[in-house]
């Protein structure tokens, strides 16, 4: 099985 | 005042039809730079990031440092039905304006003027780092397009797996398990060119659903281009009429992690 991550996991917020 | 003539409205018209089923509402950010836009879906899965250089415009005026320009993605692409495929869009907005003009024009026979009202979009910018990927792979947009609708009949997740001479496209689902594997291929015509690039091997996994709706853009170029890394997002670009200096959409993915 797979969890998907979010994008926000990866990029910084500004 | 913002005002961007571009001769080939085709152009915006296949960027918006490769963004509207990802993002509901998305501002335009436009400077003396040209337009850029980033939005994520709903779901905070993926991310979309335009870039269009001024090189892309015949002409391109901005006379404020930036501005923002809100819109819905249904009603712009209600409005770029008018657009044909040999006519030019000129945008124009007020610097204070609500709203903005698009003129859609073939030659002097034909001129169609729509006005959109502007919105208020709340929107989360990230920060994308300049990354240097382990593995690139440069497909035809059909090869994308096709495998990523073949193997959603399979399963929800594909896993990609680029190595040294070639990248595997692989799903694992109900009915059985099936496998794509495209050769590394610089020196055949260019329409079925195929350059895999890697300095480490990666593999991932990415939900297809994603992946199938990133090609919706295929037919803004004729090739695509994959990045990846371990444990990081996909970046499948496409570079506006293959040319990087015009700009590009990319499409970002989160991975996901194996338990």
């Amino acid at each position: 099985a797979a969890n998907q991550s979010s994008i926000t996991n990866f990029f910084q917020r500004k | 005042m913002f005002e961007a003539v571009l001769s080939n409205g085709s152009t915006l018209k296949k960027i918006f039809e490769g963004i509207k089923d990802l993002c509901t509402d998305v501002n335009f950010d436009v400077s003396s730079e040209g337009i850029k836009l980033q939005a994520m879906d709903s779901s905070h899965v993926s991310l979309v990031s335009l870039e269009l250089h001024t090189d892309v415009f015949e002409q391109f005026r901005c006379d404020r440092d930036s501005m923002t320009l809100g819109l819905n993605m249904k009603s712009v692409t209600q409005i770029f039905k008018i657009c044909g495929n040999d006519d030019s869009v000129t945008m124009r907005a007020e610097d204070e304006g609500e709203t903005l003009e698009f003129t859609f024009e073939k030659g002097e026979d034909r001129v169609s003027t729509f006005e959109l009202k502007l919105m208020d979009i709340d929107s989360e910018h990230l920060g994308i780092p300049d990354t240097e990927y382990q593995c690139n792979v440069k497909l035809p947009c059909s090869e994308y397009q096709r495998i990523c609708r073949d193997m959603a009949g399979f399963g929800d997740n594909m896993t990609i797996d680029c190595q040294k001479g070639g990248v595997t496209f692989s799903v694992d689902g109900e009915v059985g398990k099936g496998k794509i594997f495209l050769k590394h291929q610089p020196n055949v015509e260019e329409k079925h060119k195929v350059i895999v690039t890697v300095k480490e091997g990666v593999e991932l996994d990415f939900a297809l659903r994603y992946l199938n709706n990133f090609a919706k853009a295929a037919p803004l170029s004729d090739h695509v281009q994959l990045g990846l890394n371990s444990d990081t997002p996909l970046s499948v670009r496409f570079d506006i009429e293959d040319k990087a200096t015009l700009g590009s959409l990319k499409f970002f993915l989160a991975p996901k992690i194996k338990e």
